[in-house]
């Protein structure tokens, strides 16, 4: 019988071999059957990718094209099955954004570019590709993890939608100061306002368990910035534009709420770091909006401070947000017909579009930098839950 | 002393809707 004795890691060479026929296997078992809320919470960060390019890596040092050709345009392709699958499952989606990240900067760290090598060490200089240039495949590889990206916006903003006009317009935590509604206006969202409404609270929880969940992934940092500058701009131009359209949001105290609703998704910038990630700067347009709710708005000083104030903001919404303004009480007044013109004088000369409805569905460019892993490939384990038990560590 | 290493050769790949038209392993009964 047998018997098999444990190498040294110092042995391997970080490359896994595998038979041609079991390559459909390897991407079954590996991509389509593995659960990211099961097995791969145990895993380390981005174990998949480094598995499958072990794979590559001896298919290189067999120089064997085809072989090279087959797994690249398998692991594609499975990987975009089970984004067909489960695209609508947050984890799943980071779970393979953050492998897929992980495979391009592997492709990159061990093409033998110099470019990519400077951060690695010696033994990791070894184990760069020996007969392949896979450069065009980095590209086809770019362009998926895009794809994956934008499903994954798709997917956090089919999450946060339901939340946003809820947590950040109508929910009120401020006690005492929008306790008295506008006069004459109808409370819109009695029916829901009581029970399961979503607030502030809920929606910080639902940023949170984003950023959690794409952190024990493994996503790239500079990766998780792009998500989170992206998920602000969702939250402020979805709020804005409802702001716009509902007369009840527009009253001194709605805009004290927002302030405060604002600084909270500041202080949770601040709580994760991620306070220059420009995400801040995607709620300019709500914040001025608040402070324009605030503000005096009678005599032609408080024009000129508001011109100068809202250049986040275009004419049309200045002139809809005066429009709508309800006050809430008898100090208060209307903004008069005349403060407006004033203000629409003011402007004629911006140059801007005049719309004013936010684009809730603009993507922001995403970019992929370069970040090379300290892992030594020669001491991954494969761990027996993942049914890979036919790939041979070498 | 070390031989230089061979220049690599670059291997052409398709594009990611070429791809999908290969159907590599897309056939019946596969995953």
């Amino acid at each position: 019988r047998a018997v098999s004795i444990p190498r040294r890691e110092k042995d391997f060479q970080g490359m896994l071999e595998y038979k041609r026929q079991d390559e459909l296997k390897l991407v079954k078992n590996l991509i389509l059957e593995l659960k990211p809320r099961g097995v791969a919470v145990n895993l380390i960060p981005g174990l998949p990718a480094y598995i499958l390019f072990m794979c590559l890596r001896h298919a290189d040092y067999v120089n064997d094209d085809e072989k090279v050709r087959t797994l690249l345009a398998s692991t594609i392709n499975c990987i975009k099955k089970i984004l067909k699958k489960r695209g609508d499952d947050f984890e799943t989606v980071s779970f393979w954004l953050a492998n897929t990240c992980r495979f391009l900067h592997c492709l990159k760290q061990y093409s033998g570019d110099e470019v990519f090598m400077k951060h690695n060490s010696a033994r990791q200089n070894e184990h760069c590709l020996s007969n392949f240039d896979l450069a065009e495949y980095r590209q086809v590889i770019s362009d998926l993890a895009i794809q994956i990206y934008q499903q994954l916006i798709k997917c956090m903003e089919n999450i946060l939608q339901a939340m946003i006009v809820s947590g950040m317009l109508e929910h009120e935590t401020i006690q005492g100061v929008s306790g008295v509604k506008p006069t004459g206006l109808r409370k819109r969202t009695s029916s829901i306002a009581d029970e399961g409404m979503y607030t502030l609270e809920s929606i910080l929880r639902q940023l949170g368990a984003f950023h959690s969940t794409m952190c024990q992934h493994g996503t790239d940092p500079e990766l998780i910035k792009q998500v989170v500058k992206q998920q602000f701009y969702i939250i402020g131009a979805v709020t804005l534009n409802n702001l716009l359209l509902r007369k009840d949001m527009c009253s001194w105290s709605k805009g004290m709420q927002i302030r405060y609703n604002v600084s909270q998704l500041e202080e949770w910038l601040r709580d994760k770091n991620l306070m220059a990630c420009g995400a801040k700067e995607t709620l300019e347009p709500l914040i001025q909006a608040a402070q324009l709710l605030q503000v005096k708005k009678k005599t032609d000083e408080d024009a000129e401070a508001i011109c100068s104030m809202c250049h986040a903001l275009t004419t049309a919404q200045i002139v809809k947000v005066l429009n709508l303004y309800t006050p809430v009480n008898e100090f208060e007044e209307r903004v008069s017909v005349s403060f407006i013109r004033t203000i629409q004088t003011r402007l004629r000369g911006r140059c801007e579009s005049p719309q004013l409805l936010m684009d809730t569905k603009v993507i922001y460019p995403v970019t992929f930098p370069f970040n090379p892993s300290a892992l030594a490939l020669e001491t991954i384990q494969i761990p027996s839950s993942l049914n890979l038990g036919f790939l041979v560590r070498v | 002393l070390r031989a230089p290493p061979r220049p690599r050769v670059r291997l052409k790949a398709p594009t990611l809707a070429e791809m999908e038209e290969m159907n590599v392993w897309e056939e019946e009964g596969s995953p």
